[in-house]
């Protein structure tokens, strides 16, 4: 199928929240969301890379702003049970998607994402990807010009 | 909107790449993925979380398993190139995805997935989530396994 990207789109209303030196088994991701949907914490995006050195994981996902406060009172909770390292939070951050179809059949689609982005000098702070949907996070005041990068990129109109 | 959870699929035909002491600034991404994207390596999955103690990123990717090879040496030059740490390979994973919409407005549906896998003692390695697609990698001899976990989780028929 032929690659087709549709849109670009911004979210500066959230934050990122990571947690390191976590366990790497079974039930250990669980045990970090099951307490965050309990509470109804809606979960945008969630990324999980290689293991450190030492075999530790480290689980990044991004939340609504204002569940911030509620989402680090969960996590201390959850750094405790797990003896995890660290719980990292950031409100600094705008997310910046393109959405498409046939993504991966079409290599260039994320290079030429993260090529726009240099070019304006913008810093990528975290990648998670999907056939349909490539989402970075930048600094939120990086935002407009991301999405104006990637408009010219991929010679869009603004996605409404 | 309500959330729909279509269907399950796995993929078992794909290898995961990593590159970590990748320098956190502007172009780094692009350099890794413009000389794949030159020699047609289709890519699925991009993850990269938060950076390590050092400030320095970690980047890990799956493409088809029959691409490995080509791969490695591309990211040989990148690495060397980027002054990066280590290169990684594993071909022993099949990518287990939840296909839906809405999820993100449904807290508990990763965390479902992840208590679902947990209880088979399947260990999740990678997760790279969207709205509507929740992907994780896992041992490939545990795929099948895995996909009938989550069939009864969420109460699926195969997903065709
Ligand atoms: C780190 C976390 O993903 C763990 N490997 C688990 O399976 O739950
Ligand atoms: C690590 C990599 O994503 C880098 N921050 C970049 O912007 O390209």
């Amino acid at each position: 199928e032929s690659v087709l990207v549709r849109g670009v789109a911004l979210e500066k209303n959230q934050a990122k929240i990571s947690i390191d030196g976590v366990p790497d088994y079974p039930g250990v991701a669980a045990e970090i969301f099951e307490p965050l949907s309990k509470e109804n914490i809606n979960v945008d995006l969630i990324v999980q890379g290689a293991p450190d050195r030492e075999g530790k994981s480290e689980i990044t996902f991004t939340v609504d702003r204002e569940e911030t406060e509620k989402v680090i009172k969960i996590m201390a909770k959850v750094k405790e049970k797990l003896g995890a390292g660290k719980v990292g939070c950031d409100k600094g951050v705008a997310k910046v998607s393109i959405v498409g179809v046939g993504m991966r059949t079409h290599p260039g689609v994320a290079a030429r994402m993260f090529k726009a982005l240099s070019r304006e000098k913008i810093n990528i702070e975290l990648i998670s990807t999907s056939e349909i949907l490539i989402s970075c996070l930048v600094r939120e005041e990086e935002g407009e010009k991301a999405v104006q990068a990637l408009h010219k990129e991929f010679e869009l109109e603004k996605m409404q």
